[in-house]
């Protein structure tokens, strides 16, 4: 699950 | 998106402006290190493979098509463009110490032992370190050009940046990314000594040169 990572930084 | 990661984007936006305006106005690309601008197509290339799978945003889309397609013109630019000016003989950093153990790092300490998920987590420990060749090359020749300095302070500035967003982030959205965090930590670390330097010297309107 990508929710509580920081998959949306560049 | 908060104003820190905003900041820190844009912040990376214009370092890239930079290094390519000084390339091109010099005609020349004295004192940049290859080795590193190789490692961050890298970075990009593994890291925003998830173009393909992962809908974010047109911004996140946007950056993403920008970063890979001006590193990559980056490379073009000092391998063909501008080939005669670039010096191998001084960017002599050995690039496998770097990505040799990103690699094993990335096949240890990952959120999920899946091909994607691996790329992604080795582009964070690659990104973290890749700046050494460019900072070996200073710490060789002992100067730079004031331009190539903008360049590596707004680099270290969108490193910088994305420190303040992580706290912020972690109160208004329980957003926490360990992996993200260290390696984000240790790359702004390396980053310091440069900082020292850039604040006290070249901010003073003094040449950027490192004591003998």
């Amino acid at each position: 699950d990508d929710d509580a990572t920081g998959k949306d930084e560049l | 998106m908060n104003l820190f990661r905003l900041l820190g984007d844009l912040s990376h936006l214009a370092s890239i402006f930079i290094l390519i305006h000084k390339i091109q106005t010099t005609r020349s690309c004295r004192g940049i290190s290859f080795q590193t601008q190789a490692l961050y197509v890298t970075v990009f290339v593994a890291r925003y493979i998830d173009l393909f799978f992962r809908w974010i945003s047109l911004y996140n889309f946007f950056m993403k098509i920008f970063f890979i397609a001006s590193s990559v013109y980056i490379l073009y630019l000092m391998k063909y463009r501008y080939r005669p000016t670039h010096d191998p003989s001084i960017d002599t950093f050995k690039v496998e110490y770097l990505v040799g153990p990103a690699v094993v790092l990335s096949l240890i300490f990952n959120y999920k032992f899946e091909f994607t998920e691996i790329l992604w987590t080795f582009s964070i420990y690659l990104e973290a370190v890749a700046i050494l060749p460019q900072l070996f090359m200073l710490q060789r020749t002992g100067e730079a050009e004031t331009i190539t300095t903008h360049y590596l302070a707004a680099l270290g500035a969108y490193r910088a940046l994305y420190i303040p967003n992580w706290i912020y982030r972690y109160f208004t959205e329980d957003v926490v990314d360990p992996i993200a965090i260290v390696a984000g930590l240790v790359q702004t670390g390396l980053y310091l000594d440069f900082f020292y330097v850039y604040f006290t010297k070249v901010l003073q309107g003094q040449k950027f040169e490192l004591p003998a």
